[in-house]
């Protein structure tokens, strides 16, 4: 999948790409202790488009929201259904659209289109449903997931994407020197990570977006390395 | 070629499709419920806007309004109207009045709603009205203009009735109106309604027009095709009439049948004032030749034209109807040049003078009934031009002695004046619009009143049985027409109910008493409504969706009240006209307050009441923001004025399909997504 990072303060995009592999759980936003918030995705794998000489690509599958707070509930979501799992468990189609309430939670679908998962009124995520009526071998139904309020996320949270909430970030220039070529790099929490300029489609391609590119699966943008954000299963809640 | 046709234009159409459209009436006892259920499909990717649009019948109430955008109900609220500082020109939209007569044939209801993209809303809507009785026939009327071709769409009118129903008429598609005068020409290419099934029984019948998406097209590709009319009598008798009860209130109909007509004294008042030059005076001649003809032996009759002077045909009297009278009149009426300015005030007095002159020298038989039919197509511009001032003449020049019809033709008329000098004189106003057959809607409209049955018309009720009970003292009672009267039963338990009816014949005078027995015919009523939602439960057609055949069961709930509905749509209305007759500004608030409170307990939109109805607003990228408020309220066209969203009362939408949740508890500020995000390779 492809990540897009929005640093309002900075008023700058930056974007990276985590292939991983099929079946990998990734780490997007781990809040477990304050807010009593987890997030995690699951990756599928296909095929690369004939003609292409690119690996395989891979899609979220499934994304499991764990919220803690008042009580422990299970939310997963996958192109076809969401599952709510607390006091009782609950499995809505996504091609009706249906909102469950229940106080401090609510997970509404537009029938196809989006999942939405609001926690306290000020936590809310949008999983968009990108589903194909005729799919091509290297489709596949897969999900994508944005953040859409995330004031209710403690300065301590962490994930893929979590990490970043509360961050500013620089870009600095390349000194020219030798044979090494100009370049831009980003100032992340003390880390210079060199950086180019790109395009992202997101929104399911309703609109693009112009960010600095971060290569080679995030590394030096993000803590540690992309391996220490996979996580042994849907529901784990463990903290980084 | 129509469905190849069909594709094409669907293909290219961009506004969200209506999939659905399901407008369902139940007609019981000549009151109207009519449930539209509209479901649009934004196909694009972006947020598109949806417009729900749909005419109404000017002389009905909407009682609800609701969408579904995105999951979430929007649920409208009537609220009492804020007072708004009077126009200068002190016009006023002519639904003010309450009186139907007075109203333009239809109004719009339009709302139009953010979609987010690939998503569906659903709108719905209900209004009630009571057919009136003109011309011996009930007549409804549905709009079908849905602006665009229909995948879905219904039509769907049951009429149920204690009496039987006599001469049913579905018409041809009405294209465009000729006016709401009662009269059945009409402009316009009529389409024949195809797919048109009618299940007659004695006392029910429906009636379902659904057309298939390519026969839209045969009849219009633009979604414009035309007016459903129905038109129906119900069987009556000489009697005091038919009385329905139900839940504490009741009904009477009246309108006695086989009576001899009663001889009228009338004076036509005609405008012949430069602007009526051409088309205007054409079709009033026409017209008044074919009223001469129509006048009946026992009747006696006058002409007075006016623009700065006015002229008498017969000065100083009313001469009877005679061959050689008739054909002076034709030939004064053919002679009638235009020119000048409106004196409408001394009209009126001349008009007025002639009348009492007559009727005071015992010329005139002592039960007949005298009128003034007065018409004109501009303001007062010479002499007295203050209208209240010629309010004030024309009452003195009455005394309540008599009545005056009033005809208002194109957009320059002063309707408010005609308006209140009807109402003030036990008469009616109508109006002509500028583009109709003036011709057919003047001789309709003299039909109407044309031939008097009955003059003082008093119905009482057991003194401490009833209380509120609607007008019940009537100047007149005309052939074809109908005298409906509703109140409230103040014993519910009591065996029965006396009904007294006092009126005026041509030569003598009339009383008809009854008991009406009370528990027997609340058990008439109550199985009428259960046959009524019987019919509208076996009639969930397959096409429609789960949620229009819910709201047909909410219609369906609404019908056991319809006699307590009734009774405050007669009642508001009723507020409505007293309101503008009323003589102080204690009375005038009084009224108004009056009928404001019985909008806000039927939900009824008046011209008191504003509906407010919460709207999604989309972002760009599709997702809901925070949703805005939109006040509707009445007139020709709908006047939307955004209101504070976060207002004194404003209520909250409530949750569709909540699942295990408070439904009234507020809904939580909608989410607008961030760009950060993890999503497709």
């Amino acid at each position: 999948p492809h990540f897009v990072v929005e640093f309002p303060l900075s008023k700058l995009t930056v974007c990276f790409n985590i292939n991983g592999e099929p079946g990998h759980v990734l780490r997007l936003v781990s809040d477990h202790k304050a807010s009593g918030v987890t997030v995690n995705g699951k990756l599928i794998g296909a095929p690369p488009p004939p003609g292409s000489h690119k690996h395989q690509r891979t899609y979220f599958s499934t994304i499991t929201v764990v919220v803690d707070h008042p009580k422990r509930v299970y939310i997963e979501v996958t192109p076809k259904k969401v599952i709510l799992d607390g006091r009782d468990r609950i499995v809505l189609p996504c091609h009706s659209t249906v909102t469950v309430d229940s106080g401090v939670l609510s997970v509404s679908i537009v029938a196809g289109t989006n999942v939405t998962v609001s926690v306290g009124g000020n936590i809310s995520f949008v999983i968009l449903l990108h589903q194909y009526k005729n799919p091509a071998p290297y489709q596949r139904d897969h999900l994508g997931f944005y953040i859409g309020q995330s004031k209710g996320l403690s300065h301590d949270c962490h994930g893929l994407l979590g990490q970043f909430l509360y961050e500013e970030v620089g870009l600095a220039q390349l000194p020219v020197g030798g044979e090494a070529k100009p370049g831009t790099v980003l100032k992340v929490k003390g880390r210079s990570v060199p950086v180019v300029q790109k395009s992202r489609r997101i929104y399911g391609g309703a609109q693009s977006v112009d960010c600095w590119f971060a290569r080679n699966n995030a590394a030096k943008l993000i803590d540690g390395q992309y391996g220490d954000y996979l996580r042994s299963h849907m529901f784990d809640t463990s903290e980084w | 070629r129509v469905p190849r046709q069909v594709k094409t234009i669907l293909a290219k159409e961009t506004r969200p499709l209506i999939q659905e459209l399901s407008i369902k009436t139940t007609i019981m006892s000549r009151y109207a419920f009519t449930a539209v259920y509209c479901a649009m499909l934004n196909r694009r990717s972006a947020a598109s806007e949806g417009v729900f649009q749909l005419q109404i019948p000017a002389n009905a109430y909407v009682s609800n309004f609701t969408m579904i955008i995105g999951g979430r109900v929007y649920q409208s609220e009537i609220r009492p109207r804020e007072k708004k500082v009077k126009p200068e020109d002190g016009r006023a939209k002519n639904k003010e009045s309450g009186d139907p007569s007075a109203e333009p044939e239809m109004e719009v209801f339009k709302m139009a709603a953010n979609i987010p993209g690939r998503n569906r809303a659903v709108f719905m809507l209900t209004y009630e009205e009571l057919l009136q009785r003109r011309l011996g026939r009930y007549e409804h009327v549905t709009s079908l203009r849905p602006l665009q071709l229909v995948s879905r769409l219904t039509l769907d009118v049951t009429i149920i009735d204690h009496s039987a129903i006599t001469g049913l008429e579905v018409l041809l598609l009405r294209n465009s109106r000729g006016g709401g005068a009662g009269t059945s020409r009409t402009s316009g290419r009529p389409q024949l309604p195809v797919t048109t099934e009618i299940k007659k029984e004695k006392n029910m019948c429906r009636i379902t027009f659904s057309p298939n998406i390519v026969q839209q097209a045969r009849i219009a590709t633009n979604g414009l095709l035309g007016d459903f009319v129905i038109r129906y009598d119900v069987q009556r008798d000489m009697g005091i009439g038919d009385i329905q009860v139900l839940n504490g209130h009741f009904v009477h109909y009246f309108a006695p049948k086989d009576l001899p007509a009663v001889p009228k004294n009338v004076v036509f008042v005609i405008d012949t004032s430069a602007s009526m030059l051409g088309k205007k005076i054409r079709q009033t001649k026409e017209a008044l030749f074919t009223i001469l003809g129509d006048l009946r032996p026992g009747d006696h009759f006058n002409f007075i034209s006016f623009s700065n002077r006015v002229k008498v045909w017969q000065p100083g009297r009313l001469v009877p109807v005679t061959p050689n009278n008739v054909r002076d009149a034709k030939k004064f009426i053919f002679m009638l040049p235009t020119s000048g300015g409106t004196n409408i005030n001394s009209a009126i007095q001349t008009g007025s003078s002639l009348l009492q002159d007559y009727l005071s020298a015992q010329d005139a038989s002592p039960n007949s009934v005298s009128l003034i039919i007065f018409l004109t197509d501009g303001q007062p511009t010479v002499g007295e031009v203050q209208s209240v001032t010629i309010l004030g003449n024309t009452r003195s020049a009455v005394q309540g002695k008599f009545c005056i019809f009033t005809i208002g033709i194109g957009n320059d008329v002063d309707y408010r004046l005609l308006e209140r000098m009807a109402l003030d004189n036990c008469g009616m106003m109508r109006r002509i619009p500028e583009e109709a057959d003036a011709s057919s809607m003047l001789k309709g409209f003299y039909d109407e009143i044309g031939t008097p049955l009955l003059s003082d018309i008093r119905i009482n009720y057991t003194k401490d049985s009833v209380q509120y009970v609607t007008q019940h003292l009537f100047t007149n009672y005309f052939n074809g027409s109908e005298i409906v009267i509703a109140g409230k039963l103040t014993n519910q338990s009591a065996e029965s109910l006396h009904v007294q009816v006092t009126a005026s014949n041509s030569d003598k005078s009339i009383i008809l008493e009854t008991d009406v027995p009370l528990q027997h015919r609340e058990v008439e009523t109550e199985n009428r409504v259960k046959a009524a939602r019987a019919v509208m439960a076996a009639g969930a057609r397959p096409p429609g969706s789960a949620l229009a055949k819910e709201f047909g069961v909410v219609l369906g709930s609404i019908l056991e009240d319809f006699v307590e509905r009734l009774w405050g749509f007669l009642s508001v209305k009723e507020g409505l006209r007293s309101r503008l007759r009323s003589q102080t500004s204690r009375e005038r608030e009084d009224h108004i307050q009056q009928a404001t409170n019985l909008s806000l307990t039927y939900n009824f939109l008046t011209p008191l009441t504003n509906m407010v109805v919460e709207k999604p607003s989309v972002l760009a990228d599709g997702t809901t923001a925070p949703p805005t408020n939109e006040a509707i309220s009445t007139g020709n066209e709908v006047l939307s004025e955004p209101v504070d969203p976060a207002g004194p009362g404003g209520r909250p939408p409530t949750l569709s399909n909540t699942v295990g949740g408070d439904e009234k508890r507020p809904v939580k500020k909608s989410v607008t997504i961030s760009k950060t995000s993890a999503d497709g390779d």
